[in-house]
């Protein structure tokens, strides 16, 4: 990956309900397409299941006990210590870091910038509708507007006629354009909202899942030697016109049944649109002939409990709410395609695509998103910065989580395996 | 052997589920969760923490939470009170 440029997707919420990691519901084709082309971590974890911790936390390589941002609060720099976080690293190397959509939380915890200017080149772009995002946009059954969970929209009838990860796709797309006849290399981070709550999607995505296909988590129940401490009562979900309507007790619940199944329909919708935007990002890469010159880091900031242990948020440190997707599409490496022109990422529809497709590379490691700093700066050929010391907080550079290139080497020796018994023929084996 | 590890936490204001136990802000925090897993298991100590100088007190330990993945895929049932778990809960801690 020496010199390459750097595309990182960064989802909201998003646990690995997707085909590449063997969910047979979702439709995910998009991605499972990236997947076919990386190296796909099965288990990997964020270090804190709440927006703003953990995505300070990849970001500086650090854990929560060291950024000591354990909620919305306060800015690392100033509170704990001025670390450097992976756009700046890259920026200080050469890079024009971008910043599209929620790659850091907004607010306090990014000093109100993103971050910027320290970590990116440019000013952060944040879509126009962002500012909707709570507002009553949801269509009840008497016609009137509400601030529901559960929210399939006419994107027509939106504020602005779009929504919010729309617009960041067509930034994102445009600045890979401008990018394209740039001669410097670039880190663009592409953070993506849904599927965050309020689930508010395209009312068409409902069509690809049927509610008499939706099941209700295979343990829907508290589990009864969970210790009160570790349970959390999703007051984010409580706070919803339509939940609110059904005067769920509290702490425990439960949701009636038939609601629980309309949030994990609406979870999967979200999902699958935004499996659509990923893909035309991707697509977009190929179009602009970058995709032989671009690594793509695909993860999330934490997991979602869809009602597993009587939960619907992530606050915990369950692996549902704490398991993230993580993949790496190393051109050249994780793919032989580098080099041959053609198209690596074409759109999929997943209204129309039905294949599934195996990732070629699988590491069932047990890996951290605080490794991603240093795995980034190694694939990247940038010097891997030094692991930080017991105390940290006056050191600007180091990182609490180690490279995991490590991993990619076996990796790439099963997928070879794979091949040479018939089975890089991904149909085939799926 | 070499063993990969990942570690999470999360933290909560009260024992028992209150309005901010989802989201407590630093100077509610009492209370820190600390997890580490690997794939056979997952190990979780609930501990005394002072949010007025970022210390977690192993030695004051709330509550405990262990399951084996093998058998408890979903981490459903909580062995950490389990005496026939003892052996690896000591191995761990």
């Amino acid at each position: 990956g020496d010199g390459m440029n750097v595309l990182f997707i960064v989802v909201d919420d998003l646990r690995p309900v997707l085909g590449c990691y063997g969910d047979k519901l979702v439709k995910s084709p998009n991605i499972d397409q990236l997947a076919s082309q990386s190296i796909v971590f099965s288990n990997a974890y964020a270090q804190q299941a709440v927006c703003a911790p953990s995505r300070v936390s990849f970001l500086t390589g650090r854990r929560p006990d060291t950024t000591r941002l354990y909620d919305f609060y306060s800015y690392w720099r100033v509170h704990a210590g001025n670390y450097s976080t992976v756009p700046q690293y890259f920026k200080e190397n050469g890079y024009m870091t971008m910043s599209v959509g929620k790659v850091f939380h907004p607010g306090v915890s990014s000093n109100y910038s993103d971050d910027y200017p320290y970590s990116w080149s440019i000013p952060p772009f944040h879509p126009s509708t962002e500012k909707y995002e709570n507002d009553k946009t949801c269509r009840g059954k008497d016609g009137r507007l509400y601030a529901n969970l559960v929210c399939p929209v006419d994107v027509t009838e939106m504020p602005g006629g779009t929504l919010p990860d729309i617009q960041s796709t067509e930034e994102a797309m445009r600045l890979l354009n401008v990018m394209k006849t740039k001669k410097q290399k670039f880190f663009l981070a592409v953070g993506y909202h849904k599927p965050h709550i309020p689930l508010r999607y395209p009312q068409e995505f409902l069509k690809l899942y049927p509610l008499e296909n939706i099941t209700l988590a295979p343990d829907p129940w508290v589990p009864e030697k969970l210790p009160p401490v570790a349970y959390n009562p999703w007051m984010d979900i409580r706070q919803r016109d339509d939940v609110k309507a059904l005067n769920v007790s509290f702490p425990y619940g439960p949701l009636p049944d038939e609601f629980q199944r309309l949030i994990r329909q609406s979870y999967y919708a979200a999902v699958s649109y935004l499996d659509m935007q990923v893909g035309l990002l991707l697509n977009a890469l190929d179009d602009v002939g970058l995709s032989n010159s671009t690594i793509v880091v695909f993860t999330a900031d934490h997991g979602w409990s869809l009602g597993e242990h009587g939960e619907w948020a992530k606050y915990s440190n369950f692996d549902v709410a704490t398991r993230v997707p993580l993949m790496f599409y190393v051109p050249g490496m994780t793919t032989s395609s580098a080099g041959q022109g053609g198209r690596v990422f074409p759109y999929l529809d997943p209204f129309s695509h039905i294949l599934g497709v195996v990732p070629q590379g699988r590491s069932n490691k047990m890996v951290e998103l605080v490794s991603l700093f240093s795995t980034l700066a190694e694939l990247a050929g940038l010097q891997v910065p030094p692991a930080c010391p017991g105390t940290s907080l006056h050191v600007a550079l180091c990182t609490e989580g180690a490279s995991i290139v490590r991993y990619f080497k076996s990796s790439e020796q099963k997928a070879q395996k794979k091949k040479e018994d018939g089975c890089d023929d991904t149909n085939r084996c799926y | 052997k070499e063993e990969s590890v990942a570690f999470s936490q999360y933290p909560r204001p009260a024992d028992i589920p209150q309005w901010n136990s989802d989201k407590p802000k630093l100077k509610e925090i009492r209370i820190m969760g600390y997890s580490m897993r690997t794939i056979d298991y997952r190990y979780t100590v609930w501990v005394r923490f002072n949010p007025e100088n970022f210390s977690a007190d192993f030695e004051d330990v709330h509550a405990g939470e262990l399951y084996i993945m093998e058998t408890d895929p979903n981490q459903d049932n909580n062995v950490y009170n389990n005496t026939l778990h003892s052996h690896l809960l000591k191995k761990i801690v």
